[in-house]
């Protein structure tokens, strides 16, 4: 999985990190500090298609009808992510009371091609 | 940005506006995952010192003294399980000779949300008397009282156990069922008494100071169920 640069063009995963302070969610959320959001860009040129991935499985099957359907054949396929792991949060809820959850696929650590 | 994409059909953006547009979609994603309408807007926080002594000893809270299991990753990530940490609001009673402890947990649920509790524990600070020739055992037990009750009468044991109170230290009470009980019956407010006695004097530690980092506080571990089936389920 390619991390994105000024000198990549084809899919890859760009590094978004969102600090809660600066969107003033810091006031409810405790632990972490911020969000490694993470996501993909790029092309995808035909001889990159078709990368395993777990969330490619989605992505194939809207392709394949578009493919069946006559839609938009010529076009590449799409940069997804292929894996994900779960953020840790501690917060305040709406009651007040102090929640730890493990929410599960929220960080893209890799993208690729349907 | 990317080249237009055919399966989800957005143009490509200036930086700026990505940029605002990843926030936007990583504050939805936050909140509905953390299946909330709107972020909680948070007046009266619990003081940090307590906030961080809780989160200390949740965390190491691995092996017990009671035997229960550990509270870290016991619920597998797909049933969307909860940690949840609620501080009580004390009020010091005196009933007859001995004092005891009355702490009200506010305990809400959503409407038509169902929560099954997979494990609950109650933390007490209980001190030592520091007198190496008095006994350092001292009786503990936890009533149930019923809400709006005067405290002492109509309450329920729930738990009587030794403590070792050679140094001052945390101990923790199961209280699963309680909770459980307490949210399938759609109650607002738990109530709980705490007396620990030796030779009738009370030597928990029942500072009723909220800047204390030795607050009593729940500890719940759940996940929520269909309120229907009451089994789980899973959104897709």
């Amino acid at each position: 999985s390619l991390r994105c640069g000024e000198d990549v063009t084809v899919c890859c995963k760009r590094d978004f990190y969102i600090k809660f302070k600066d969107i003033q969610w810091d006031e409810w959320i405790i632990a972490p500090e911020g969000y490694h959001m993470n996501y993909c860009m790029g092309q995808c040129p035909q001889h990159l298609s078709g990368s395993p991935g777990i969330a490619s499985s989605f992505h194939a099957t809207v392709f394949s009808q578009l493919k069946v359907n006559g839609i938009n054949t010529a076009t590449t396929s799409c940069c997804v992510p292929t894996e994900r792991r779960p953020l840790s949060m501690v917060y305040f809820n709406s009651q007040h009371s102090i929640v730890k959850t493990d929410v599960p696929d929220m960080i893209v650590e890799s993208c690729g091609c349907t | 940005g990317s080249p237009g994409c055919a399966s989800c059909g957005l143009p490509p953006m200036e930086k700026d506006a990505e940029e605002r547009l990843m926030i936007e979609i990583a504050k939805q994603q936050l909140l509905e995952k953390l299946h909330l309408k709107e972020r909680p807007n948070i007046t009266n926080t619990v003081p940090r010192v307590a906030l961080l002594t809780a989160l200390r000893k949740l965390h190491s809270g691995r092996v017990r003294q009671d035997g229960t299991i550990e509270l870290e990753n016991n619920i597998p990530t797909k049933d969307q399980g909860y940690e949840i940490v609620s501080f009580a609001d004390i009020n010091e009673t005196d009933n007859s000779d001995k004092a005891s402890l009355s702490l009200t947990f506010q305990f809400l649920q959503e409407r038509g949300q169902s929560i099954q509790v997979l494990q609950s524990s109650l933390w007490i600070y209980a001190r030592s008397s520091g007198d190496p020739h008095r006994d350092s055992r001292l009786l503990a037990r936890v009533f149930l009282s019923a809400d709006g009750g005067v405290s002492g009468s109509n309450r329920t044991l729930l738990i009587e156990k030794m403590l070792e109170v050679q140094e001052s230290n945390w101990h923790t009470f199961t209280i699963t069922r309680t909770l459980q009980a307490f949210l399938d019956g759609g109650q607002h407010r738990l109530r709980l008494e705490v007396s620990c006695e030796e030779d009738g004097q009370n030597l928990c530690s029942l500072d009723n100071s909220a800047e204390t980092p030795n607050q009593p506080f729940l500890v719940a571990q759940v996940r929520l169920r269909d309120s229907h089936s009451k089994h789980l389920v899973r959104k897709r």
